[in-house]
């Protein structure tokens, strides 16, 4: 007589929440840019028997994004979950899994990003600064000044912009213009730069030193720049994720379709 | 031929009485929220 066929799983349940982990991590592994994503819920969690010891998975996942850009070595349990005040990202996942033996590897995925409603956020926080476009003049202008002002003090290597990940602009009490991105270090000194800054390559795969910086811009009532930048050192890649190879800019805006 | 055994009628006294108040499992999905809901 066959087996009865198991409960269904529910959303919580350990094992559900194991496959859970392992889509979370496979997504953040296979993510190009922007910032880490964690677990918020689990949706809905759909198995199909194969046969012995070999299910499939479905799961619906609903994550919402950290601080930590995805170039980050920092491990997503230090990652700290943007708040609802900061202009959280939410992340909708669907990912296929096989359990083969016990053994949960993920077959495909599907994400869609987007920002939290803007007029939620004014509605629980008026003075709660949201996000601005990445394409935003004000946003690349204060980009740029802030990287050069970077390159400009540092002594060590000159950085190139990977991308701009978030950004965001208030008026009161001064104008500001508050920018995220990501960098990587080139084959030269901040200092040789000067003379030849075309010759300012990105360091291949095998030596790259990826870095983050946060910038706040004031433009009026006064003038005033700040900038902080923190290289991650060389990570050694993942052999089937390749790093990003090019310099120049790539928007990561929320919103957007990875699979 | 299989013939369904006509199962006695179970006595009042022997069916087991619903606790007072019993609730239904919560359902299996979706999941608890782990940090706020957009």
């Amino acid at each position: 007589v066959p087996a009865a066929p198991s409960a269904p799983l529910g959303c919580d349940d350990p094992e559900s929440e194991a496959a859970a982990e392992v889509a979370v991590s496979y997504i953040n592994g296979h993510s190009h840019h922007g910032y880490k994503f964690a677990l918020n819920r689990i949706e809905n969690i759909r198995v199909v028997p194969q046969g012995l010891n070999n299910d499939i998975i479905f799961l619906e996942l609903d994550l919402l994004e950290t601080t930590c850009h995805i170039l980050s070595p920092t491990p997503l349990a230090n990652c700290t979950v943007r708040s609802f005040e900061q202009h959280a990202v939410e992340g909708d996942c669907d990912v296929k899994l096989q359990r083969l033996n016990g053994k949960l590897s993920v077959l495909a995925s599907k994400c869609h990003s987007r920002a939290d409603s803007g007029e939620d956020i004014i509605q629980l926080c008026p003075d709660c600064p949201l996000l601005a476009s990445l394409n935003n003049t004000e946003v690349l202008t204060a980009v740029t000044a802030a990287l050069s002002d970077h390159n400009s003090k540092t002594t060590d290597a000159y950085l190139r912009l990977i991308e701009i990940g978030r950004a965001k602009i208030t008026s009161y009490p001064a104008h500001t213009v508050s920018v995220e991105f990501a960098v990587a270090a080139t084959n030269c000194s901040a200092k040789a730069a000067k003379d030849n800054v075309e010759a300012c390559q990105l360091l291949p795969d095998d030596q790259s030193n990826f870095g983050f910086c946060t910038a706040v811009m004031i433009t009026h009532p006064s003038q005033d720049l700040r900038v902080d930048c923190q290289l991650y050192g060389h990570q050694v890649p993942t052999p089937d994720i390749p790093f990003f190879s090019r310099p120049g800019v790539t928007y990561s805006q929320p919103g957007q379709d990875t699979s | 031929p299989v013939a369904k055994r006509a199962v006695a009628e179970v006595a009042q006294h022997d069916k087991v009485p619903r606790p007072v108040g019993f609730l239904p499992p919560p359902p299996p999905c979706p999941g608890k929220i782990r940090h706020f809901k957009i």
